[in-house]
């Protein structure tokens, strides 16, 4: 089913449970799989009511005592009827509800399993996904649905919208009125800098497609883009109402020019300057910061560090420095022995990288430095091909004329470098003769195709013609016998 | 009720079952027979994340005995003739 590009489309589903299995007892096996489903918004039908109804059941549920598996779905897709038995999940009568937990069997489990195979999922080689053939025993209280598992529907149905909101927003601040914020041009572009240099305007808020960062992290689903003392808040690649904002508008204490920044697993953020490193809880900084980096972890650099990147969906911690890394464990506030390793195990980063974020679904990572950003794929561990692309087009939304006219400091420049001069070098070495070419091939190609749609034209009349007189020839001979 | 710990390990089935083994890769040649069961069974390992000898080792015994999910794990295997017919 989901080989062949399928997918469940219609929202209204139904499912029917045909039967228990008695060992666990009718309610039990009915709460355990309406538990199950539940998640969905499917609809339950009776048998009763739905052949009454002569409603389709997509779905049903039974028990068979087939060859002692745990269960089993049978997955038919008739493109051309839609059939009403489109799958049938069968989790088998011999496991149980109560059975102990080391036995790893729970028809919850069970039913949960078998589903992910009707709406397209195959069986997964990681042990802890539900969709491994043999899966663990997992807490059914508060089940929560593998990684593995979430990757592999998200990849058949794509991410919900719904994960694309932010979950927790921050708050927002009052912005102090400037002129430039003014009701009046909220939805015009910042002004421009003047062509010969990237100068700041003249409130000094800068803009968003002169690039040069110094960090890029995301909080809360949410991207945010440290430049100097300012910073931009995106959602959907379009800069919030408001932004840029001055920093310690809004964590107070906080100074310009950070270089790492990252959320803790308990919601705080993690900010980096130099040798020291700030904890805020929202906008308000923890006592006792800023601290020396050494106080955080004995072999990180104690210089600072470039970047800091939190991988949430395997609870790990990443700093890097030059062309070093280093794991960090937040429960016993030390890095994992081992550490410092090189940037060469994350093929295809540079060096030095000054942002770097998990994707939504956690496939991907990305990693930002100048104006550029690479894609990492977490299960191949290498770089996607096409990759570094650019900043400012693709997460800042600039169009190709800014990303244009903003092209200096693609290489990780820190500082803004306000004595470069741009120079516009317009390159024509085509010849002539290629031009020429470029014009008589293809007008070549389109006379070759106009004679032959001329030709099949002439033989398709010629075949009619041919097809009637037999059918003439043919008739007289019935005619007459009749 | 059937209880999979009772059945007696039928491995050729087993392998078939689940997609490891296409339904007529065994022929009569032994060489042929073995080879070609060494890499199901070392494919199958691979899968569970268990040592691959390619032979039926303890863990691998284990592991089959153990009761799991009807729906085999390489279903490309048993569509692949149907596929290019």
């Amino acid at each position: 089913f989901a080989l062949t590009g399928q997918k469940w489309r219609d929202r209204k589903i139904s499912y029917s449970i045909s039967n228990f299995t008695p060992k666990v007892g009718e309610k039990d096996t009915q709460r355990a799989i309406r538990r199950a489903f539940g998640s969905l918004s499917w609809l339950e039908n009776l048998c009763s009511a739905s052949a009454e109804d002569g409603m389709k059941v997509l779905v049903l549920l039974g028990h068979l005592v087939l060859l002692g598996h745990l269960g089993h779905a049978n997955i038919c897709y008739c493109p051309c009827c839609w059939a009403e038995e489109l799958s049938s999940i069968t989790p088998v009568e011999q496991q149980g509800l109560k059975l102990p937990p080391s036995s790893g069997n729970d028809l919850f489990l069970v039913a949960v399993h078998e589903l992910g195979h009707a709406l397209g999922l195959e069986h997964s080689n990681d042990p802890s996904a539900i969709m491994a053939p043999f899966y663990q025993y997992m807490d059914t209280h508060n089940f929560k649905l593998p990684l593995d598992d979430l990757q592999g529907i998200q990849k058949i149905y794509g991410v919900p919208t719904a994960m694309m909101e932010p979950t927790r927003p921050l708050p927002t601040l009052p912005t102090r009125r400037t002129p430039s914020t003014s009701k009046h041009d909220r939805h015009s572009r910042p002004p421009r800098p003047p062509a010969d240099r990237p100068a700041l305007p003249g409130n000094g808020r800068p803009n968003i497609c002169d690039g040069n960062f110094n960090t890029v992290a995301f909080f809360r689903r949410e991207m945010f883009v440290f430049k100097d003392r300012w910073f931009w808040r995106l959602r959907n690649n379009k800069v919030q109402e408001g932004y840029p904002m001055q920093i310690d508008q809004f964590w107070k204490g906080l100074p310009p020019r950070i270089d790492a920044t990252y959320e803790r697993p308990d919601g705080k953020f993690v900010f980096f300057k130099g040798d020291k490193y700030w904890v805020f809880k929202e906008v308000t900084a923890e006592p006792g910061y800023p601290r020396s980096l050494v106080e955080m972890g004995s072999t990180l650099p104690k210089d600072g560090i470039d970047t800091a990147l939190r991988w949430e969906p395997v609870g790990k911690t990443y700093f890097f420095k030059g062309d070093q890394y280093w794991r960090y464990n937040e429960e016993k506030h030390t890095t994992d022995p081992g550490y410092p390793k090189p940037m060469a195990v994350w093929k295809g980063i540079p060096d030095a990288p000054q942002g770097a974020f998990i994707s939504r679904e956690g496939h991907y990572t990305y990693f930002y430095r100048g104006k550029e950003y690479w894609k990492f794929d977490n299960q191949k561990l290498a770089v996607e091909p096409g990759y570094p692309k650019s900043v400012l087009r693709d997460w800042m939304g600039c169009d190709q004329s800014e990303v244009g006219r903003s092209g200096k400091g693609n290489r990780g420049d820190r500082q803004l470098t306000l004595d470069d001069v741009d120079i516009l070098v317009t390159i024509n070495d085509v010849p002539p003769t290629v031009n020429a070419i470029a014009v008589v091939i293809p007008c070549v190609l389109s006379l070759c195709v106009l004679v032959l749609v001329y030709t099949i034209f002439q033989f398709k009349h010629k075949g009619a013609q041919q097809s009637a007189a037999m059918q003439l020839y043919h008739r007289y001979p019935v005619q007459e016998w009749v | 009720s059937v209880c999979a710990e009772d059945r007696t390990l039928m491995v050729e089935t087993w392998l078939k079952t689940y997609g490891y083994l296409l339904p007529h890769a065994i022929r009569t040649s032994d060489l042929w027979q073995e080879t070609v069961l060494q890499a199901a069974v070392a494919s199958m390992q691979r899968f569970y994340g268990i040592p691959v000898t390619g032979r039926l080792d303890q863990t691998t015994v284990e592991w089959m005995r153990k009761p799991r999910c009807g729906v085999p794990d390489h279903p490309h295997a048993s569509r692949h003739q149907r596929k290019r017919r």
